[in-house]
């Protein structure tokens, strides 16, 4: 992952 | 993007618009905790750096810029509106932010999962908005009249809570890799804290009361 998958999170 | 998160974005959602209702339509906002929110637009000014930075979805900078505006809106409208201020209440909404801040800028110092800026403010974002609710809670137990618009945010906002919670198991089993304890236990605490309102919440509406919690 280039950002971390929870960064999509609000 | 999965069923729970989606719901739950759109209860958080529901829960500033109520909030704005109450403050811009009936001009008050007597029970609201200003320090709660003043919390809140920091989580979000803290967590959406990124906001310009990298790009995720239209989704996702549209819902920033609505989480970030009506945090601060909110401040503003609580501080200075001369009406709506005058329904604040000042003398019961007494905690310190101070002693959430500081714990939490120490804790992110301490336990992130990359220690540059912008990760040790996303998770101080992470602890803060765990424990943000804590004014708003003491506020609502020294406040002997919560009124209906009041109970549903608190109850709004806890909802979204729980359904991150589940949104969080749910991408555990259909995504691989998926482990962040940070984000998880920061979150599960948050949602404990609605626990004790949720309680006396479903009380009342069980036996068609109004809200009240014990002192």
């Amino acid at each position: 992952y280039e950002t971390s998958p929870i960064k999509d999170e609000l | 993007m999965n069923i729970f998160r989606f719901a739950g974005d759109m209860t958080h959602l529901a829960s500033v618009l109520v909030l704005l209702l109450k403050i811009h339509t009936i001009k008050s906002c007597a029970g609201i905790s200003l320090k709660t929110q003043e919390l809140y637009a920091l989580v979000f000014a803290t967590r959406y750096l990124d906001l310009f930075t990298d790009y995720i979805s239209l989704y996702n900078t549209l819902m920033k810029l609505i989480f970030l505006g009506s945090s601060f809106s909110i401040v503003w409208y609580i501080r200075y509106h001369k009406i709506v201020r005058r329904s604040y209440d000042k003398d019961q909404d007494t905690f310190r932010h101070y002693f959430l801040v500081l714990p939490c800028l120490l804790l992110a110092l301490l336990i992130n999962e990359k220690f540059t800026f912008r990760e040790v403010m996303w998770t101080f974002s992470l602890y803060l908005e765990a424990v943000a609710i804590l004014p708003q809670l003491v506020l609502l137990q020294r406040t002997r009249n919560i009124d209906n618009l009041t109970g549903q945010y608190v109850f709004l906002l806890g909802a979204y809570r729980a359904l991150y919670i589940l949104n969080w198991i749910y991408r555990y089993f259909t995504e691989p890799h998926y482990v962040h304890w940070i984000t998880w236990i920061s979150g599960l605490v948050q949602t404990l804290l609605y626990a004790d309102f949720f309680y006396y919440y479903f009380q009342s509406w069980k036996n068609n009361v109004k809200l009240e919690l014990p002192a």
